[in-house]
């Protein structure tokens, strides 16, 4: 059951950092080993745990994926029990255009984290709203991926381009890259179109698609400006509350 | 007068595609002549314009930056009379990694658009969610940037960022690019957060952020799933009289 999970979509603002850092933290709460990844040159992540700026002693995921530095020496506690973060900063930007003349440029960021599953429960990439090289670096590198989706048509859009992207590196790179689940973000149920898209999602991805809904909940928002994950900064809250559920519907997927 | 502008902010999801379609299509019904270029490989804004699917004989703007097909060849009429397109396709996520090897890779844009200028009265350009080559290009090619701002934490961390890069950009590849104004998009004026980035913007960029505000507003989300401008689906709707109020901020900034 340990697996390695990219949270990823191309479309921007659809929740992927949100969903990493209270996903990450509810299971962290219940005991779980998680390491959170940061493969965002916006480091959204880092920031979102409270780690702005921070850096392991080898650096950040920018020197892990372009040097040989040691991945623990790029591993950060958090403040929370059994949580971990590998941070990010904007050095990363430069790192798309590095990887380009580098041999294996693909495979980068899985030879770092292959070591670590033995220690970690649950591993969560967070990437950039992109299909670029980081993009596919955490693609090649994770076992099944999590499509944050938000209610609107843009996003919908973009499933395909998503879905192609997979299919190509489930081809050359990553034969058992699977769909962990497409999670409904931001959801306003007293909207025409949230339902529509919803109505859509389902009929394509059938029972990949998570029965928890995160809806939009201006405590989530919130949050990142206390650099503390929304389960943490406001456990009553409906968002705080629908990640801790999603969390559970992870375990019991799996446990089934 | 003649201005090109890039619309631009890596962060995801702030309202740069929803900026471009409303307030292009505004200043084309008031009688200006309009091109939009869809720099971004997800292509909302050719969706978003009625056009999904869609290349001029020469192509997209995939084939404008990587070979030298005529800028001629490449723009599309669209459903509102002096609004033109420069379309784009999931193609130009390879524009970035092929881009890293070619001369001038950071002026590919720039000489396409040039030659246009005299035939245009504004020319917009929508950008991806990064600060990778196709931003930079966009940057180059620009005479200001309109920087769109979803009043929450992670959209005002990034803005250190996109300066930054303008500051670079200024330096070495474009001296007078300039900030057009900093637009508050998807603004509630019921929380706090919005209330507080608001402040801080304004502290920081002064006159350059637009009197206009965009609310949220359901009808900007529902009209690209009708392949419309906002300002043709509902014109009446909040956030359409929003862009028409800014595209008429936007003329008389210049006319003063
Ligand atoms: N369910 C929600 N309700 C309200 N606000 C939310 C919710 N989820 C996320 N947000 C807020 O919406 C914005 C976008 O979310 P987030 O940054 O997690 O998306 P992302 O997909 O990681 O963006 P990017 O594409 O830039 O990486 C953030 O300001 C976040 O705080
Ligand atoms: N003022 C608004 N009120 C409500 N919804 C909005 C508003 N502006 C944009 N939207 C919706 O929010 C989503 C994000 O907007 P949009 O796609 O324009 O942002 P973007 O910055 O171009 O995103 P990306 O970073 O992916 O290019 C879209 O689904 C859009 O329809
Ligand atoms: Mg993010
Ligand atoms: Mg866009």
């Amino acid at each position: 059951n340990k697996r390695i999970i990219a949270i990823a979509n191309q479309k921007g603002g659809v929740g992927k950092t949100t969903t990493a850092i209270n996903v990450a933290t509810s299971l962290a709460l219940a005991g779980r080993r998680v390491l959170l990844v940061d493969v965002d040159p916006q480091g959204n992540l880092t920031s979102g745990v409270g780690l702005k700026g921070q850096r392991g002693e080898g650096g950040t995921v920018y020197e892990a994926l372009t040097s040989d530095v040691s991945p623990d020496s790029i591993i950060l506690p958090t403040q929370v029990e059994n949580l971990s973060l590998m941070p990010a900063d904007r050095n990363l930007t430069g790192a798309e255009i590095e990887l380009v003349s580098m041999p294996d440029r693909e495979r980068r960021l899985q030879r770092v984290l292959e070591p670590l599953r033995g220690r970690f429960d649950h591993i969560f990439i967070d990437c950039p709203p992109s299909l670029g090289l980081l993009t596919l670096n955490a693609l090649v590198a994770a076992d099944a991926v999590l499509i944050p989706l938000h209610c609107e048509y843009f996003a919908l859009e973009g499933l395909a381009d998503l879905v192609g992207t997979m299919r190509r590196v489930r081809g050359a790179l990553n034969p058992a890259l699977d769909i962990e689940g497409v999670l409904l973000t931001m959801y306003d149920d007293r909207t025409n179109l949230g339902q529509l898209v919803a109505r859509d999602v389902r009929e394509f991805f059938k029972e990949k698609v998570f029965n928890t809904i995160i809806p939009r909940n201006v405590r989530l928002g919130e949050a990142p400006s206390h650099g503390m994950p929304a389960v943490l900064y406001d456990a009553k809250s409906r968002g705080a509350a629908a990640y801790v559920a999603l969390a559970k519907e992870m375990l019991e997927r799996h446990a089934a």
